[in-house]
């Protein structure tokens, strides 16, 4: 199965 | 805070759209009106909520102020919505609890509760509402509940095409596949039959099919659902609520091996 990304990678913390 | 529904069921149905996403959030009211940004436990999928004041019957909020919840607790509340209540929120200057008012102006009948209030130290991330997508389809929310519950019994992977064609999406499992592929249409008799694509570039993009089931929930909300593909980013499962604002869901991919 394909590794999962996660949403940190794609947006800054703010 | 002061937020009255004419409806008190559509504030049970925003919180029932992402309360098996997330436990707790913070609701940042302002005067221009209630949002808010949670992530789950995985950090797989960002939901980001927006209530504006054209939601309301009356609304008014003179200062900002955070309201951190626990969504269970929340949830087990606003059980006691109906179409025939209306619902007032209130929060003082000082909050520690929140405080909701059900209005039966027909059966003479007040309900009150009163939440206590939570401290949640979650980060914020900055989530570009213009983001720019290649892919962009506005669809029927029952043809994708439908599409998404058919398929992703047959595997824990979803995957998204879009191309010359239209739509595909797809599912390859251990002892299944299946394919549905869905091509504009305009319905002029019953617009929420529609189908429109506009894309730059083609995608391929595989979701792991239970954070989609968790996004259906929401399709309460409208009779579109929008979506919004890129390579290689999060997708953007959106609805839209008919009197403004609505409920996003950011949804990471899985890499392409």
């Amino acid at each position: 199965d394909a590794p999962q990304s996660d949403i940190d990678q794609f947006f800054k913390d703010n | 805070l002061e937020a009255k529904f004419d409806d008190s069921t559509i504030f049970k149905k925003i919180i029932d759209s992402f309360k098996d996403s997330v436990s707790q959030i913070n609701f940042m009211c302002s005067e221009s009106g209630i949002e808010a940004q949670a992530i789950d436990d995985s950090r797989v999928l960002l939901v980001s909520l927006s209530i504006p004041p054209s939601c309301f019957e009356t609304y008014r909020c003179d200062r900002p102020t955070t309201v951190g919840v626990y969504l269970s607790s929340l949830s087990k509340l606003l059980k006691s919505a109906s179409s025939s209540a209306t619902l007032t929120l209130y929060v003082e200057d000082q909050p520690d609890e929140l405080l909701l008012l059900f209005e039966e102006s027909k059966a003479s009948k007040s309900m009150e509760y009163k939440m206590k209030l939570v401290d949640i130290t979650a980060d914020m991330l900055e989530v570009d509402s213009d983001m720019k997508s290649d892919v962009s389809v506005e669809m029927s929310g029952v043809e994708f509940t439908k599409i998404v519950r058919d398929l992703t019994q047959l595997s824990d992977s979803f995957t998204v095409s879009v191309g010359k064609d239209g739509i595909v999406f797809s599912v390859d499992g251990e002892t299944a596949s299946g394919k549905v592929l869905l091509q504009p249409k305009e319905d002029l008799a019953n617009p929420e039959n529609n189908l429109s694509i506009s894309m730059t570039k083609t995608i391929d993009l595989s979701f792991a099919s239970k954070y989609l089931l968790d996004i259906i929930k929401a399709s309460t909300l409208s009779n579109m659902i929008s979506l919004k593909f890129s390579e290689e980013t999060p997708a953007l499962f959106e609805f839209k609520m008919e009197k403004g604002g609505g409920i996003g869901f950011y949804l990471a991919p899985k890499y392409d091996e």
